[in-house]
């Protein structure tokens, strides 16, 4: 009998197991898996709301933004990644129940300034430095 | 997150904090501010807000400081000197020596410099009082100078610590700023005293002159025009927040 052709086994190769066609920075921005890629969102944090008017000068709230979003494809030209996080990505793709992915954090972070009375009625001009996410990104 | 007024997915329940969680919440909140707690301002609202020097004077740097807020943006020479806290003070008691009409006659100014926060750095220190034109004819330039007091004497004048000098022109008008950082040494030493200052003017050929006659103004003078000290502090070190 001739003796079946052995199959030969397919190659293990760090092919990367889905169609990995990267979201271009002129499509959606929402990635292959249907959820936003990691970007910089608005956030207002409201003095009115917490009812400090009654000793806060100015401003009346800031606008603090937040990062929200995959870094499922690191190599997304719209995205910045670091190359660690873009090292931890792929590694995630190949181990995914070992490596989490990279996540999406602010990567640059500017001041805001507050000026208020004290209890003395002396008036108080404050600088607080990485108030406000200026940029986003994958680490 | 999102948009300016955030509405929960529809489904999802609204989130409604009660007293003592918002409580909670601004609390957390002005710790991530560095503030001591939420102080309640002893003069009403109102009255608090009338235009007063110091706030107007304060609400100029406010914009200065939001346009330096971008770290890489703001020009240099905007820049408030790095400072990163600025504290006006107002609750000064200001007292006469002119009467009797011996000389010199000068102008006494004392400061409570107890809510000067722990681990600040002065990186400078500016008196600032207003100058209206002199109601007498007084010879054109006049000279007005700045002293600490460093010690009170009982039998005899205090001693003191000669800050700064300026000149300027009976008929000047607009606020004079004279320089006082060399005082805040003394002033992290002894927190808990307050900052008393003596202002002097003189004519040209040394004549002691009453500031009220040079067109100085002090307590009596309308909000806007009432003198005021202006600290700036570098924080020595960045107030790390205690791991919860």
């Amino acid at each position: 009998a001739v003796r079946p052709l052995k199959r030969r086994q397919p190659k293990r190769t760090n092919e990367l197991p889905h169609p990995n066609r990267l979201p271009g920075i002129f499509d959606d921005i929402h990635g292959a898996s249907g959820r936003q890629v990691c970007r910089r969102h608005e956030l207002y944090v409201s003095f009115q709301d917490l009812g400090w008017l009654d000793w806060v000068i100015a401003p009346q709230g800031y606008s603090a933004y937040y990062c929200e979003g995959e870094c499922s494809f690191p190599l997304d030209s719209c995205m910045n990644a670091t190359n660690h996080a873009i090292l931890q990505s792929l590694v995630h793709l190949m181990k995914p129940d070992l490596v989490p992915k990279a996540c999406c954090a602010p990567t640059k972070l500017s001041a805001t300034s507050v000026l208020y009375y004290d209890s003395s009625n002396n008036v108080i001009l404050r600088k607080h430095r990485n108030m406000v996410v200026k940029a986003c990104g994958c680490h | 997150g999102g948009g300016p007024d955030p509405r929960p997915p529809p489904g999802c329940p609204s989130l409604r904090l009660g007293a003592r969680e918002r409580r909670d919440m601004q609390r957390e909140i002005l710790a991530v501010f560095g503030l001591p707690g939420r102080p309640r301002p002893r003069a009403p609202p109102a009255a608090a807000r009338l235009p007063a020097s110091a706030p107007l004077f304060m609400l100029d740097l406010y914009h200065a400081m939001a346009g330096d807020d971008d770290e890489d943006g703001g020009s240099p020479e905007r820049r408030l000197g790095r400072a990163d806290l600025v504290m006006s003070f107002v609750n000064m008691v200001e007292r006469d020596h002119t009467l009797g009409h011996q000389e010199p006659c000068w102008k006494e100014f004392r400061f409570d410099l107890t809510q000067i926060p722990a681990g600040e750095r002065v990186t400078a220190a500016e008196f600032r009082i207003y100058k209206a034109p002199s109601t007498r004819p007084l010879n054109r330039t006049l000279r007005v100078s700045m002293f600490e007091v460093v010690q009170e004497r009982s039998n005899r004048e205090s001693d003191l610590f000669f800050l700064d000098l300026q000149t300027l022109r009976a008929g000047d008008e607009g606020w004079l700023v004279l320089d006082v950082t060399a005082a805040s040494d003394r002033w992290l030493l002894s927190r808990n005293k307050d900052l008393g200052l003596h202002l002097y003017v003189e004519t040209e050929d040394g004549h002691s002159v009453d500031p009220d006659l040079a067109g100085l103004l002090g307590q009596r003078a309308p909000r806007s025009r009432q003198p005021f000290l202006v600290t700036f502090f570098r924080a020595s070190a960045s107030p790390v927040r205690a791991p919860r």
